[in-house]
């Protein structure tokens, strides 16, 4: 279903256009041709990002900058640890607060203006919110900018957290939590505020479900591929990832490297780490808000899950598997690469998902020894509060709410898998950490890979140890929490690509939704007779 | 990890008008009083008197405000690291 890449013309005269194969790979510094965010689709149907407005959570932006200055909203930009309603980045002798900008033009860099690349949205609006150029962070400085205009701003993109050293388990404290609820459930009018997260850069050693932004349910987690498909180096997994964009990090080659504005007015090729997936979904998703400002940002995560594709992604480390719906996701790339075309016109078409529920599926609280020698097996079998108001019959994301101690917290593995057989990592070894006596306290492990399964049924719990020496530990709770539609979600969209997931996913819920009345109707017939 | 605690606190009042903050803040002590954007009646203030960091509670100067009847809550914040990815 690919397009040939001599389809496309798009022409841009900005110097780094044609370096950007992120936006359009033609085989740039040995990429794989086609495997980019496929704007040019969405361009062409004449999406750029008009009327969205992206904050960009970090050290400030070049407002001055001749490719951002254009698409600036001053009006919307802020710094909470310094009161400085104009935010320009700090000046230090290596360039440190550049983060920011380069971001920030990887969104909204103007098109066809003769300077550095162009943005994914390249007619959106970017605010500056800057946050990260204090010596310290407090909740208070965290929940002002995550809550900052929330009715202006659509789009959060953050490429930071804690400290990706394989051995932190952190997250937003309490205000900031309250500021994401509030954001999520009031922000853009009611619709939702749209957070994106870049998941980590703490490669192998680390599992993005310890950083609590990245696996929150209010998030949406992008992982990060490099031109040729390839994982990043630094690239972390996590079960709560939900899809993915590109950056560089692998290659030595400079081309290979994501070209974006830099500060003072300069360009760059070589925007490193995994922060630059964030601002590029940011930028997909501000399209797609553009073809549909009436999405939530549940609908967000939905269009993310229905159009990203495997293209070429290649995970030497985890297969490509399929979910209980023929889903396909991976551990580290989630549903795949985001498909802006492909979002955009599901979006343009697109029907808000029903109401969502919450159910407390059930709960294991009594202490459970957990030896070197084999997994501990836990079960809990649910209806997932079918018959009561909150039943959740189509998942959405699903978290495994664990406290659990042990000798050696790195060397602990949790996996998960659902009434359908869909296994998720909720944990993996992270040979660092050597913590023995914090562990885990009511921690919400999450998955997104059981989107749009049915729960009921029995889920299994599996804790054990990896690594060389003998450990010990004690599980004190599991508690499952689903969250999900009571009706079909897809039932009533409108399906104009019969090879879409869509497509498949709509299929299995008619079948599914006539079994059950058919049963229905039996058992009532029965009952009559 | 060690804690640290910063000079400012988080502070939830009765009245939620900036006046009412500002009255508060100046009869116990601290200097600089800002709304947090989001919630009813929530305010930052900060006292120069305390360290910008250090690794000591300041019980002292929540109690005083916490004897404050206009006062529902408060918390001092904790400095923690964020990084750049």
């Amino acid at each position: 279903g690919y397009r040939r890449i001599s389809d496309i013309d798009v022409d841009m005269n900005d110097p780094l256009f044609s370096k950007q194969w992120y936006l359009i790979n033609t085989g740039q510094a040995d990429g794989t041709p086609g495997l980019d965010l496929n704007v040019a689709e969405a361009w062409e149907l004449g999406y750029t990002g008009k009327g969205v407005t992206i904050a960009i959570m970090d050290d400030g932006i070049d407002y001055l900058h001749p490719d951002l200055a254009e698409n600036y909203n001053a009006e919307a930009s802020y710094d909470f640890s310094s009161n400085d309603p104009y935010p320009y980045p700090r000046y230090t002798d290596d360039w440190f607060n550049s983060h920011g900008t380069r971001c920030a033009g990887e969104v909204s860099a103007a098109a066809n203006d003769n300077v550095c690349g162009v943005g994914v949205a390249y007619s959106s609006k970017v605010a500056g919110i800057r946050m990260l150029d204090q010596p310290f962070m407090t909740d208070i400085i965290e929940a002002s900018s995550i809550s900052h205009m929330p009715q202006t701003i659509d789009i959060y993109s953050a490429s930071w957290g804690p400290t990706d050293d394989g051995k932190t388990v952190d997250g937003p404290r309490e205000l900031t939590l309250q500021a994401m609820a509030d954001g999520v459930n009031k922000g853009r009018n009611g619709k939702g505020s749209i957070y994106v997260w870049a998941s980590g850069d703490g490669g192998s050693y680390d599992d993005c479900n310890c950083d609590g932004y990245a696996s929150s349910m209010w998030t949406i987690s992008i992982n990060s591929a490099i031109n040729d498909g390839r994982t990043a180096l630094y690239d972390e997994s996590c079960s709560s990832t939900l899809a993915s964009t590109f950056s560089n990090g692998r290659k030595r080659n400079p081309e290979a490297g994501v070209a974006t504005t830099d500060l003072y007015g300069n360009c760059t090729l070589r925007h490193s780490g995994t922060s630059a997936a964030a601002p590029e979904a940011a930028g997909v998703f501000a399209l797609s808000l553009e073809a549909n400002p009436n999405l939530t940002w549940r609908d967000m995560q939905h269009l993310s899950v229905l159009t990203s594709k495997r293209n070429q992604l290649h995970d030497e480390v985890h297969r490509w598997r399929r979910n209980g719906v023929g889903l396909e996701f991976n551990h580290l790339f989630g549903y795949g690469v985001l498909d802006a075309g492909a979002m955009v016109k599901l979006a343009k078409d697109w029907k808000t998902v029903p109401e969502r529920f919450h159910c407390i599926a059930g709960s294991i609280q009594e202490p459970q020894t957990i030896t070197s020698e084999d997994k501990l097996v836990l079960t809990i079998t649910t209806d997932a509060c079918e018959g009561k108001a909150n039943f959740a019959r189509y998942l959405e994301h699903v978290q495994a709410v664990i406290t659990v101690n042990s000798t050696r917290r790195g060397d602990l593995n949790l996996n998960m898998t659902s009434p359908t057989g869909t296994k998720s990592i909720l944990l993996s070894r992270r040979p660092r950490d050597d913590d023995s006596k914090v562990g885990f306290d009511k921690w919400p492990f999450m998955t997104t890979h059981t989107w749009g399964e049915d729960p009921r049924g029995t889920w299994t719990l599996e804790v054990g140890f990896t690594g060389g020496t003998a450990q010990k530990g004690v599980l004190k709770e599991w508690t499952l929490m689903l969250h999900g539609t009571q009706s079909a979600p897809y039932i009533d969209q409108i399906v104009r690509d019969y090879q879409s997931k869509l497509a498949m996913s709509k299929k299995e819920e008619l079948e599914e939704e006539l079994d059950e009345a058919v049963e229905r109707s039996l058992k009532s017939l029965l009952k009559e007779n | 990890e060690e804690r640290v605690y910063t000079n400012e606190f988080l502070v939830q009042l009765q009245d939620s008008g900036e006046a009412a903050a500002k009255e508060v803040a100046a009869e116990r002590g601290f200097t600089g009083v800002r709304k947090v954007p989001f919630g009813e009646g929530l305010y930052q203030f900060t006292h120069s008197g305390i360290p910008k960091t250090r690794q000591r509670r300041s019980i002292h100067h929540k109690r005083h405000l916490e004897k404050d009847p206009r006062v529902i809550h408060v918390s001092q914040q904790e400095a923690f690291e964020r990084r750049k990815r």
